[in-house]
């Protein structure tokens, strides 16, 4: 463990505590992406398969645990709350989401680290996270001006990643033959999606005002 | 233990 990756873990949390905190206390998901929260589902139910076989700190089993239990519980919330589904914004949450997770399971059936069952599994969540945000941002995009918390949600979650790729390098500085190739560079496209939204929110930083994205 | 040294990170 190392700065940079528990600093990424901490971040990671902060952004799934900020989108727990606007659905708890607004009572509402307006420009929330259910499909991204899906597809975050997903990635760490494919990427914790080795929950209960391996157990390899109990800070990584929690946090393991929280991130699939807050994913499933906001999935949950958005679909079957009485309260919080009303202001789900279901026609603007319209990406075919299914072409990214045929896509990113064929990438990992093809480039993994060994074909197994776990490590086809585990790449797949790794490609899969790479381009879970995109119904996010495209919400974003078509719903105009984005509330604090929603682009705080999504600027931790942003900054997660990129915390994570100075944690490469430092093990790649420090650890004799580490090499991660699918992670980094996964990681980098991760990071490079969020680079307009990180612009914007800057801007919006700067000049204290609303964040709002080009349509 | 059976994983490969990458399953160390979330």
């Amino acid at each position: 463990m190392n700065i940079f990756r528990l600093a990424g873990d901490m971040t990671h949390l902060i952004s799934v505590l900020v989108l727990l905190l606007k659905i708890y206390a607004t009572k509402s998901c307006s420009g929330i992406s259910l499909k991204t929260q899906e597809l975050y589902a997903m990635v760490f139910l494919a990427r914790y398969l080795d929950l209960f076989s391996d157990f390899i700190s109990l800070y990584n089993t929690v946090m393991k645990l929280v991130f699939i239990g807050s994913s499933l519980a906001i999935v949950w919330c958005m679909r079957y709350h009485r309260v919080v589904r009303r202001s789900y914004d279901r026609e603007l949450d319209t990406f075919r989401y299914w072409i990214l997770v045929g896509a990113c399971f064929t990438l990992a059936l093809v480039l993994h680290e060994k074909f197994s069952f776990q490590e086809v599994f585990w790449a797949f969540s790794i490609y899969l996270e790479a381009v879970a945000i995109l119904p996010q941002l495209v919400l974003l995009q078509r719903s105009g001006n984005v509330d604090n918390l929603t682009g705080q949600y999504v600027f931790f979650l942003g900054a997660y990643r990129a915390f994570y790729i100075l944690n490469w390098i430092y093990r790649y500085l420090t650890e004799p033959r580490f090499t991660r190739w699918i992670s980094c560079v996964s990681g980098l496209v991760q990071t490079a999606l969020y680079a307009d939204f990180f612009y914007y929110y800057f801007i919006s930083w700067k000049n204290n005002a609303k964040l709002q994205l080009p349509a | 233990s059976s994983i490969s040294d990458h399953h160390d990170e979330l």
